[in-house]
């Protein structure tokens, strides 16, 4: 997966990011193509969720589930959640929540939802991702309707990992996060923050918005074989658009 | 030495644009009212969808098999064991989405935790 959130010139905060999954689940050699990528282009759905009547947040899913990886909600904040792979992985915290020793562990894409649900601000969020008791390691992405508002928190299970302040990152505008700690080197087999750091800084900041960002994440190699869609959100103007990705022809297999 | 870094592209290299507003109809809006009993708030969407979250489920359960012959048993016991054991209401939510499409418990449990289960 690729996330990014940006902000133009005048502060405006953009978030986006490309899902990509299905790796190793199965090739279609007529096809060229995962056959798990396949199916869930299919089941991509978007989602208003209500409460008291009202619009409280918005999502995207695939159909059947019930969690969250990418919700918006308006004039607060939106979140991606993107894999982290770690050696103490979700094996490791399903086996303790299973045996009842992680009671109050939280699993990931229902942490991301109960945030949506419950919390009204982006400071707020940002403190129950990062101090939550969870199951598995994850990234998550965070932006708000203000300013500077975007971090990623790397998340272990009993703690927040790492912190990274868009304001304080070395790019300053913008911050970008496929499946490695920032700062680590990715797998040379998976670099897929090197073209996503180029592709990023020749679109400029006065260029954010929405057209730039789909472009960016339109890139090989953050496009893949695996992509499934891109979604881009503006908690300003609640603005919250699920495009369907595929790359077909030559591309990278991830 | 290592060969060749993989050869990346940035389409903004070829002045292009991708972006199609008009591309974000092709996903179609659904109503999760959370007003409702959890038992009730999924029906439609998995009613709408039950065929493709079949498909998806039974690719999967395919590509286990051939390494471990009794995936399907021990999906449906391992995964449909755990179920009443989830937070509510996560825990309504599944079951009533296992009712609504017809498939077992375990499957719609395993799918739900997917992502627990994928980074190992």
């Amino acid at each position: 997966c690729t996330s990014v959130i940006a902000q133009d010139k005048d502060g405006h905060v953009f978030h986006a990011r490309n899902l990509d999954f299905g790796l190793f689940m199965g090739w279609d050699p007529v096809l060229h193509d995962w056959q798990i990528s396949q199916k869930l282009r299919k089941m991509i759905i978007n989602v208003n969720w209500l409460k008291d009547g009202k619009l409280l947040y918005k999502s995207n899913n695939f159909a059947g589930y019930i969690g969250i990886y990418n919700g918006l909600k308006p004039n607060a904040f939106s979140l991606t959640a993107d894999d982290r792979f770690q050696l103490v992985g979700g094996y490791y915290g399903i086996l303790k929540w299973v045996f009842g020793l992680e009671a109050d562990g939280k699993w990931m894409s229902w942490l991301a939802r109960e945030t949506l649900e419950t919390k009204t601000t982006y400071l707020d969020a940002k403190e129950h991702l990062m101090n939550t008791p969870m199951l598995s390691p994850v990234y998550f992405i965070l932006g708000g309707s203000k300013k500077d508002e975007g971090c990623i928190i790397a998340r272990s299970l009993d703690k927040t990992a790492l912190l990274t302040e868009m304001a304080t990152s070395p790019h300053g505008w913008y911050l970008l996060e496929t499946n490695y700690d920032q700062g680590t080197e990715d797998l040379y087999l998976d670099d897929r923050d090197t073209p996503g750091f180029r592709c990023m800084d020749k679109l400029t900041q006065k260029n954010v918005g929405f057209e730039g960002i789909f472009n960016v994440l339109s890139s090989r190699t953050n496009l893949n074989k695996l992509t499934t869609y891109t979604v881009l959100m503006s908690v300003e103007t609640s603005r919250f658009e699920t495009i369907l990705q595929s790359c077909p022809g030559e591309c990278y297999p991830w | 030495e290592l060969p060749a870094p993989f050869k990346d592209h940035c389409i903004l290299d070829d002045k292009q644009n991708l972006y199609d507003p008009s591309k974000q109809f092709d996903i179609k809006w659904y109503d999760v009212n959370l007003d409702l009993p959890p038992s009730e708030r999924w029906v439609q969407i998995a009613t709408a969808n039950k065929e493709h979250i079949a498909d998806l489920i039974g690719v999967l359960i395919n590509l286990i098999t051939p390494w471990f012959p009794n995936a399907i048993d021990f999906v449906d016991d391992v995964f449909g064991d755990l179920a009443p054991k989830l937070a509510q209401p996560y825990r309504d939510e599944i079951f009533s989405i296992a009712n609504a499409t017809g498939i077992p418990l375990g499957q719609i449990t395993m799918y739900n935790i997917f992502y627990e289960i994928f980074t190992v």
